[in-house]
Formats: structure tokens, sequence, C-alpha cells
């Protein structure tokens, strides 16, 4: 950590702590994102009745050195993160992904005709964490 | 893809692939393991065409036949009661079904008979096809869905005695079918209020759909009288009043992975959604009301 502070360019103590958040919240931080798609778009909406527009979002973004308890990241994380900054860069670095979801409830046609509707589990994503 | 908790090598300590995994599971990326080929056939038609990644051009496998507009506006109806308009489940539902299947009869056996003036005789030959409910959606309910066709308004109700019958067809012979069970009841509808008469006929049905008959072919037959049973009803003119034959719907518990299972999120949160679920079960009574749940909500079971 001294080093770092060796590099740390000549700031104002205002600025030192607005320094160090580039290490604990990075720019590009691991967060949920926004996606809406129509089925019409995919061409489904033939033989998908409802609903009409869906919003799986997504994560993305980057996981930060120390990740603990702010992305509800086991442990493993860290060391992932450790043994790809000092044992070997070809374990890749911990990814930004969906924690947790919510279902979504589909109306479809099926091929002879009749209809279901049918809850599916895991379809939306509600919360990222760095695994 | 690799499936979960399962080693494939460790540069250091040399551990090989875990016994039971042989090299010929590792197939390319997009051929399915061996394993997950036959839950494919599984699949919802949702989840083929994901599991395909879209290369399957859905669109040339359009639906053969288009359903009927009645059943589909139903359906709609149920899809509104039970989701938000993100398409969410509602979380105020307890019901144990997590699919609802509906299938119209097939047309060729739909004939009508009767004279009108002695109160319109509605019989019809039912013949519902049902390959489509999988091994893993269990029968909770079975209903079957009339609509009336009314072409003249009327404001009276109407009183109908029903005949079921289920007809086992015994293909090593030709003789026509015999019919294995049937049960009478008595229906008092108010037309006027009503769109949709719901005649739940699980306990009939449960002993061939327990046994995934994939064809039921049973014959339906009403006796309806305009007015009040009280009084005498009268048939004041003919009414043409077309019983148009029913659709079936199934209440069903679907156990796969993909199936939402709301009595998961009702008793616990998966605190980690990558840890393969263990599966809860659930002892649930075809009929769905005296059913044991195991979702710890009293309201739940306070409200059944």
């Amino acid at each position: 950590r001294d080093e770092n502070l060796k590099a740390a360019p000549a700031t104002s103590p205002y600025n030192l702590s607005e320094y160090f958040k580039q290490f604990l919240f990075p720019q590009n931080e691991c967060e949920l994102h926004n996606f809406r798609l129509s089925f019409s778009q995919l061409k489904w909406d033939k033989w998908i009745i409802a609903p009409h527009r869906y919003s799986p979002q997504y994560c993305k973004g980057d996981c930060p050195r120390v990740v603990g308890h702010r992305y509800g990241s086991p442990v493993h994380t860290m060391v992932q993160n450790i043994i790809y900054e000092k044992l070997d860069s070809t374990v890749p670095k911990p990814s930004c992904v969906p924690a947790e979801y919510s279902p979504l409830s589909v109306l479809t046609i099926e091929p002879d005709g009749s209809i279901v509707y049918k809850e599916y589990e895991d379809m939306i994503a509600t919360k990222c964490t760095c695994r | 893809p690799h499936s979960r908790g399962r080693v494939v090598s460790d540069k250091t300590s040399g551990l090989l692939v875990a016994p039971e995994d042989n090299a010929s599971e590792l197939n390319p990326l997009l051929q399915l393991p061996k394993g997950a080929r036959r839950g494919y056939a599984l699949l919802p038609p949702l989840l083929k065409v994901l599991s395909d990644r879209g290369h399957q051009n859905w669109e040339s496998e359009a639906p053969r036949l288009q359903p009927d507009s009645r059943a589909l506006r139903y359906m709609k109806r149920l899809y509104k009661m039970s989701a938000t308009k993100e398409g969410i489940p509602k979380t105020n539902k307890s019901h144990l079904y997590n699919t609802v299947r509906l299938f119209t009869p097939c047309s060729e056996c739909k004939h009508r008979h009767g004279d009108l003036m002695k109160g319109d005789v509605h019989s019809v030959d039912l013949l519902f096809n049902l390959d489509r409910v999988t091994a893993l959606e269990h029968l909770l309910k079975s209903v079957l869905l009339y609509s009336f066709d009314t072409s003249v308004p009327i404001s009276s109700s109407i009183t109908c005695m029903c005949h079921l019958s289920v007809k086992e067809h015994d293909f090593s012979s030709q003789v026509c079918p015999s019919v294995s069970h049937t049960i009478a009841f008595s229906l008092h509808v108010e037309v006027r209020k009503r769109k949709w008469v719901e005649i739940d006929v699980t306990s009939f049905l449960q002993p061939l759909i327990a046994t995934n008959r994939r064809n039921i072919h049973m014959a339906v037959n009403f006796t309806c009288l305009m007015g009040d049973p009280q009084q005498t009803p009268k048939l004041e003119n003919s009414v043409s009043v077309a019983l148009v034959p029913p659709s079936l719907l199934l209440y069903l518990n679907d156990t796969s992975e993909q199936a939402y299972h709301r009595w998961n999120s009702l008793g616990h949160r998966r605190k980690n959604p990558v840890r393969p679920r263990q599966r809860s079960s659930l002892l649930v009574d075809p009929t769905g009301d005296r059913g044991r749940e195991f979702s710890q909500g009293k309201r739940a079971s306070r409200r059944r």
C-alpha cells in the first residue's frame, strides 16, 4: 500500500478521498443495466401472445479487487482475483453476473393450436454480483 | 457448456475429469451433451428456441393450427389475472399451478342433433389430444369450459341436465367404443351475466390423465330448459343457445427446473441462485383444494 501512496500525485486532502474512491468504486462499476426487447423483434410474436415486451436486464461492469459485502460476493471471488493478479493471469478475473432473478409468465400458442400459460423461473435479472 | 459443479481439469493438482464423464461427452459447443438431449424434448417451445440460440427458424415452424378466438380471449383474461403488466407472476396469488393448458376438441368429432322445441339437446363427441402435456406437468385440476353463443339476447336463466361419459377405444377390436364411466349433474346459469361456464371434471378425468392417456374421447350431452326451475320452465320461443363445444382446461404443476415454483419463493428466497436447488417435495391432492402445501404462509392455506 506504501508504493501506491508514493505514486499518488500531490493532491489536497479533499481530493485524496476522491482519489482513493477509484480503487474502491471503479468508474465502470458492476451493476444492473436495463434492456427491453419486444418479441416481435425476434419474430416470435406469432406464437408468444403475452407479454408483448419483456425486460430481461443484464449485468455489466468491472469487479473491483476488494468486492466483499458491496457485491454480495463470496470470499472465493477475492481469492480468484488474487490468483489472477499474483499467480496465473490465465485464470479469469471475477465477472459481473446476475445474482437474483424474477420469474416471467408467458402465454404461447403450441404447434397443435392449443394454448399454454406457463410461469418460467429466472427470466429477469434483478441484482448483480461479482463471481 | 459443462454441467455445474464438475471439475474438468486442474493444471496444478493434475485432477482429471471426474470418472463418470468420458471424453465423448465433450461435444462441440452447439451439440447438446448426452444427458440434456433427453430433457430437450420436454422443453416448452420458448426454451427450445432459447436453447437453440434461435438457430431453429421458429417462424417456419409457426403453429399450424390457429387457436379458437374464444379460447384465446379466455386465456388472455387468465393471463391478465395472473401476471402484472411486465409479465411477472402476481405474488398475491397463492394457487399451486404454474401452468395452464387449454385444448380445443378436434373438429371432426363435433355434431349436433336434437330438437330445439323440446329444449336444446346438445350432444357432442369430444376428442382431446393431450400430447403437449409433459411428464413433469402434474394435473391439479381439469375443467370443461363452455361459452354461450347466443344470437338472440336472452335475459332468463338456464337450467341444464348434463351427462358426461368417457368413451374407451379398444383398438384391438373395431367395435364402437364402450363407455367406461359417466357422471350426470345439473347446472343453473344466468346466461346474461356469464360468458363462460366452467365445469370441474377433475375427479372424472383424473384416472385417465394420471395414466398419461394421450387422447381423451368423451361424449357430453346437455339438455337445457329456459327459465327458472322453481316455476315451470316454459319454452317461449326456440332460442338458438348454442353451447359452443367446450375446451378442456388443465391446471398443472410443472416440477421442471425451468418452471417457477411459487411456494419456493413464499417459503424462502434462494440466496445463491448458482447452487443447484434441492427439489422441494410437494404433496398435492389432484383437486388442488385439499392439497397439503409446504408454503409457510398461514394466510395462503387459510385462504384456501
